[in-house]
């Protein structure tokens, strides 16, 4: 099939971490120290990389798969997509 | 459609407006008239009227700005971002703010300031983001043509539980965008691509889901953006890996994503079809024979794709070759040896050896409803 091409972008990661914490009220995590907070971030990421999917009507993986990442790279609105 | 948390909305339905800049991209008059035409969209579907104010605050404060602009929500120069809206409320609430380092246009060039602002609109109301993507409050951009720019009966669905409709009789409808799970779901056409196969409805593609990927609903300008809405017909000339997707007397031809040069073409020189013929309704190749069939309105029309010419003999009624289909077909396409014709809100399974309908399905038999 001809899924057009994609490149994933170098800053990948950074880019799902600024677009989750711009429209899906995913909080800074930059405070929390320590593996418990690490697996913490890991786990939020993947909810609401789930919540976006699940929104775009994109296949949900709460992975940061080639259409998502195209998802996020297009041109929107900047109100959040959940209440903040 | 979904509301703003804590479902915030103006309680007086007289609102005022203000413009209290202009971008330099468009003429004061371009804006002012973008900005009264989104105003309108929401008028004509609510009892809110709009008025434009020169001075002073009004409910509504619309501006072009950039970068950090001291409301905590800064713009972070070209794409990104094109605008934000707040929630209604007094001062800073309905106010809109367009980022001034996008470039904003009255024509289909990014970013088409009418749009964006009939979006922004939606918020100063009361809207949150809907995750129906044919509504004006989908949060991405997505501007193919002027018929876009418009409410689907969603957005409007969504206001009028804020605010109901309007007290003028004639109540525009929206825009419905397809449901694929809709019994009563019909298509404008179906092709076959490259072993999937495509469904196509006003401005949107289905493509079934298959073992690993669910069903897919998108606009068809994701894979081919110079293609009109409201195709009518297509096929897959699966010899050429071409596609043929036809509207009105013309017809256009891609390969995977390419657009192939040189189109639109008339279907009266390419095929030779007769002036009378003003639109196609379906259209299947068989790879058995390498003919390509045309559905006109009860007829069908045969073409031998390598003599390139119509088959002597044709047009015939669409029950000689195919009984029991009845008299139109709305689309079709081959899988596996059959044909899967479509009319209404029925689907036959047709056996061209036996030329003998097999099954009835329903239209969305292939989503997996």
């Amino acid at each position: 099939f001809p899924a057009r091409s994609f490149k994933m972008p170098k800053d990948a990661e950074q880019m799902v971490q600024q677009y989750l914490e711009n429209y899906y009220d995913l909080k800074s995590v930059g405070e929390q120290i320590g593996q418990i907070g690490r697996q913490r971030k890991g786990s939020l990421v993947v909810e609401k990389l789930k919540q976006m999917q699940k929104f775009f009507g994109l296949k949900v993986t709460g992975k940061p798969d080639a259409e998502t990442l195209k998802m996020m790279q297009q041109a929107r609105c900047g109100v959040p997509d959940v209440a903040a | 459609y979904v509301l703003t948390q804590g479902n915030p909305r103006w309680e007086q339905t007289q609102l005022t407006y203000r413009i209290e800049n202009y971008t330099p991209d468009l003429s004061r008059a371009d804006v002012d008239h973008a900005i009264e035409k989104a105003f309108q969209l929401w008028s004509a579907v609510t009892p809110l009227t709009f008025s434009k104010v020169s001075e002073g605050l009004a409910d509504i404060m619309i501006s072009f700005t950039r970068g950090d602009h001291g409301d905590n929500s800064p713009f972070y120069g070209p794409e990104g971002d094109l605008a934000h809206a707040f929630q209604p409320g007094p001062h800073i609430g309905g106010d809109i703010h367009f980022d001034e380092d996008e470039t904003w246009t009255n024509d289909l060039r990014h970013y088409n300031l009418f749009y964006v602002a009939a979006h922004e609109l939606g918020h100063s109301l009361g809207l949150s983001h809907s995750n129906d993507i044919g509504a004006l409050m989908y949060p991405n951009y997505n501007v193919n043509s002027y018929d876009d720019i418009q409410l689907s009966q969603d957005d409007i669905n969504g206001i009028q539980a804020i605010y109901g409709p309007s007290k003028n009789p004639s109540q525009p409808t929206g825009r419905q965008t397809p449901q694929m799970c809709d019994s009563k779901l019909t298509f404008d056409a179906i092709t076959t691509l490259r072993g999937e196969v495509m469904f196509l409805k006003d401005r949107f593609y289905m493509r079934p889901g298959s073992h690993y990927s669910e069903p897919e609903l998108h606009y068809i300008n994701v894979f081919w953006p110079n293609l009109p809405n409201g195709l009518q017909a297509a096929y897959e000339f699966a010899d050429r890996d071409e596609i043929r997707f036809f509207k009105g007397n013309e017809y256009w031809a891609v390969r995977g994503t390419e657009m192939l040069p040189g189109y639109p073409r008339s279907i009266h020189r390419s095929f030779g079809f007769p002036r009378s013929v003003e639109n196609i309704d379906a259209a299947v190749f068989e790879e058995n024979t390498g003919k390509t069939y045309f559905f006109v309105a009860d007829k069908i029309w045969r073409y031998d794709e390598y003599k390139q010419s119509m088959d002597a003999g044709y047009p015939k009624q669409i029950a000689a070759d195919f009984p029991g289909i009845g008299n139109h077909v709305d689309a079709v396409f081959q899988k596996n040896g059959f044909l899967y014709f479509f009319r209404g809100r029925r689907q036959y399974k047709f056996d061209p050896r036996t030329k003998r309908v097999l099954t009835l399905l329903k239209p969305n038999s292939w989503f997996n409803c």
